[in-house]
C-alpha cells in the first residue's frame, strides 16, 4: 500500500463521514446501494462509518458521473481508459466516467458486453483514495491501479487493510479474516 | 450507461462494443529505445498523466523513444511487477491498455508503489542493477 505525499487523512477523531450524489444524476436506489456497499467494505475494517445525505453542497464526499472535461483538470477519455478518479483527504470529490457501461449488480463476468465495468469494484477502489490511500503494487489489492472490464473485485485484502488501519486504526469488531495475497505469503519479498 | 445486471444489456450493444480509449497504443508494441515512431508522443502523455514523466510540457513531446520515456517504462514495469526491460514489450503493453483509475501512480515524483521504494537511478550503469532499500512497513 501507499499513501499520498504528506499522508493526508481525515482529521483525528473523525468517526463518520457523509456522502451525497450529484443531484443532476438522479440515480436510482439500486445504484446508490452499490456505493453504500462499497463504503461498507472500508467501514468493516477501520474506524470510520459513512452515511448518505441529500445535501450535496455540505457532504464530506461528493459523488458524480461526468463526461470529458468536467472542470477539475482531469478530463475523462471516453470508453474504458480512465474509469474514475477521486481526491485525497479532505477534498472529497469522487468522479466516475459517464461514458462507461456500468454494471450495477449481478455477475459482471457473465456480461456479453466486452466493455462492461463493475460499478462496485471501481467504487471500493476510489473510496480508498478518498480516505488517503495511494496505489498499491499488490495485484490482488483493491488499490491496484488497473481493473479489466468484466471483472469484479470488491473484497479488501491484507495490503488494503494494513494501509487503512495505519491511517485510522482498526474497527474493534474486525476479526482479521481477510484473504492474504501471494505477496503476503512470500517471505522472500524484502519490504 | 447503467445496466441493472449483465442480462439487461441488449444483444445489439454487445455486438457493437466501441474500442477502448487506449487500444491504439498496442501499435507501439515492440518499440525500443533510441528509435522514432509516429505518434509515440501520445504514449508520453499517458506516462506523464500517471506521474512517470515529470518536468516536461506535453506540447514539447517528440515521437522519439528517448531516455525520459525509457525511464518511465522502467518505473512502470517495476510498479506493475513486470520484467524491467525499458522496452514496450507485449506484457507491458497489455497492462498499459487496461482500464484504470485516473489517479497518478507517482505523485510529485515522491510516491509510490514499487518504484518509490527503490533507489532507481536511470543512468545506464544502474539500469541492470537497481539498488534495493528497505522501507519500514
Amino acid at each position: 500500500y501507499s499513501f499520498f505525499p504528506g499522508e493526508p487523512r481525515w482529521p483525528a477523531g473523525t468517526k463518520s463521514l457523509t456522502y451525497a450524489f450529484d443531484p443532476n444524476e438522479n440515480l436510482d436506489e439500486t445504484t446508490k446501494q452499490v456505493f453504500a456497499n462499497a463504503f461498507n467494505q472500508w467501514s468493516k475494517v477501520t474506524t470510520i462509518t459513512f452515511s448518505e445525505t441529500t445535501s450535496f453542497s455540505t457532504a464530506d464526499i461528493k459523488i458524480g458521473f461526468y463526461s470529458g472535461d468536467h472542470g477539475d483538470g482531469e478530463a475523462f477519455d471516453g470508453v474504458l481508459g480512465t474509469l474514475a478518479h477521486a481526491f485525497s483527504p479532505t477534498d472529497g470529490r469522487f468522479h466516475l466516467d459517464k461514458a462507461e457501461d456500468w454494471v450495477v449488480s449481478g455477475d459482471v463476468t457473465e456480461s456479453t458486453l466486452s466493455n462492461a465495468v463493475d460499478l462496485e469494484s471501481v467504487a471500493v477502489h476510489e473510496i480508498g483514495h478518498l480516505l488517503g490511500l495511494g496505489h498499491s503494487s499488490v495485484e490482488e489489492a483493491i488499490m491496484y491501479p488497473t481493473i479489466s472490464s468484466k471483472t469484479r473485485k470488491v473484497e479488501l485484502v491484507n495490503d488494503d487493510i494494513d494501509g487503512i488501519q495505519q491511517l485510522y486504526g482498526s474497527n474493534p469488531n474486525f476479526t482479521g479474516t481477510s484473504a492474504t495475497t501471494s505477496r503476503d505469503r512470500d517471505s522472500s519479498y524484502g519490504f | 450507461r447503467f445496466f441493472p445486471n449483465p442480462s439487461s444489456i441488449p444483444t445489439w450493444m454487445s455486438n457493437n462494443a466501441p474500442p477502448g480509449a487506449w487500444d491504439a497504443y498496442r501499435n507501439f508494441t515492440g518499440c525500443s529505445p533510441g528509435k522514432t515512431y509516429d505518434g509515440l508522443s501520445k504514449l508520453k502523455n499517458y506516462f506523464q498523466r500517471f506521474g512517470y514523466i515529470t518536468n516536461a510540457p506535453p506540447s514539447n513531446f517528440t515521437d522519439d523513444f528517448d531516455d525520459a520515456l525509457e525511464s518511465a517504462v522502467r518505473a512502470y514495469q517495476q510498479n506493475f511487477n513486470l520484467n524491467v526491460t525499458g522496452e514496450l514489450d507485449n506484457a507491458t503493453m497489455n497492462y498499459i491498455v487496461k482500464p484504470r483509475c485516473g489517479v497518478a501512480d507517482i505523485i510529485n515524483g515522491t510516491t509510490s508503489m514499487n518504484s518509490g521504494k527503490f533507489n532507481f537511478n536511470n543512468t545506464s550503469e544502474n539500469k541492470e542493477n537497481p539498488k534495493f532499500h528497505t522501507v519500514a512497513h
